[in-house]
């Protein structure tokens, strides 16, 4: 089953 | 002092519902480039970006950078006091703690004046890359909206297929399965019609149609929607605000366990 990611794993705090 | 008048109300009625699905409270920063917005829902999936460019005004002054702490249903509240075709300016001090709307009507016979107050919100923003995508897909905004809509009442997740073939929304479900296709036609004379598909390589990514049935709400924002894609990276969905600014709306894909 497909989970949903965070976008927090994809982008950095600037 | 920031000092901002657009001619027609309805365009910040149109920006705020396609923010407001999706945000509770927003800084609205305000520089001498313009208006930007940047806010994630509160589950952390998805990511509004907003810019409205100063050239998109009538008048535009902000002597210096500063952000409106805005609850964005309370604003949603007081643009509903204005009639489309109102000319509204917004007026902040720079010290100040409160923002005044300001609608004019086209006759200039009526002026009403509402001040909200600011808040402080402790927002992170993300630095987002711009990055050449695999597969970008440009689409009658409606048409979008259609198929989301659509393919909502099959399932919760779409799959997105782009292949030479063209683009492919399945989605399934305990009762069945919807799948929607898309073919270039990028010779039909009205350019608002048109599915322009741009493709390095196939790919297949999924996501949750709740969230991109809250960035839909930007359909009358723009005639056309772009989707942009790379193989597990977040998908980007831009609506252009005539030429002056864009709404972009940033989804985690989902990925196989």
């Amino acid at each position: 089953k497909a989970k949903q990611a965070s976008l927090m794993s994809f982008f950095s705090k600037k | 002092m920031f000092e901002a008048r657009m001619a027609q109300a309805a365009l910040l009625k149109k920006v705020l519902e396609a923010v407001k699905d999706l945000v509770t409270d927003a800084n609205w920063d305000c520089t001498s480039a313009g208006i930007s917005l940047q806010a994630m829902d509160s589950s952390h999936v998805s990511l509004v970006s907003l810019l409205m460019r100063k050239d998109g005004f009538d008048m535009y002054r902000c002597d210096r950078p500063i952000s409106l702490g805005i609850n964005i249903a309370s604003m949603t509240k007081i643009m509903k006091c204005a009639n489309n075709n109102d000319a509204v300016t917004l007026r902040a001090e720079d010290e100040g703690d409160t923002v005044v709307f300001t609608f004019e009507s086209a006759d200039q016979e009526k002026v009403s004046e509402f001040e909200m107050k600011l808040m402080d919100i402790d927002s992170e923003h993300l630095g987002i890359p711009e990055r050449e995508h695999t597969a970008t897909v440009k689409m009658p905004a409606s048409e979008f909206h259609g198929i989301c809509r659509d393919l909502s009442t099959i399932g919760e997740t779409v799959q997105v297929s782009v292949t030479k073939e063209g683009v492919q929304f399945t989605a399934s479900g305990d009762t069945g399965k919807g799948t929607i296709t898309l073919r270039n036609n990028s010779s039909v004379d009205e350019e608002s019609q048109q599915v322009v598909i741009t493709m390095q390589e196939e790919l297949s990514l999924s996501f949750a149609l709740r969230y991109l049935n809250f960035f839909t709400k930007a359909t009358a924002l723009a005639d056309s929607v772009t989707l942009s894609m790379t193989a597990d990276l977040p998908l980007v969905v831009e609506y252009r605000i005539e030429d002056t600014g864009y709404i972009r709306y940033f989804l985690a894909p989902k990925i196989d366990d």
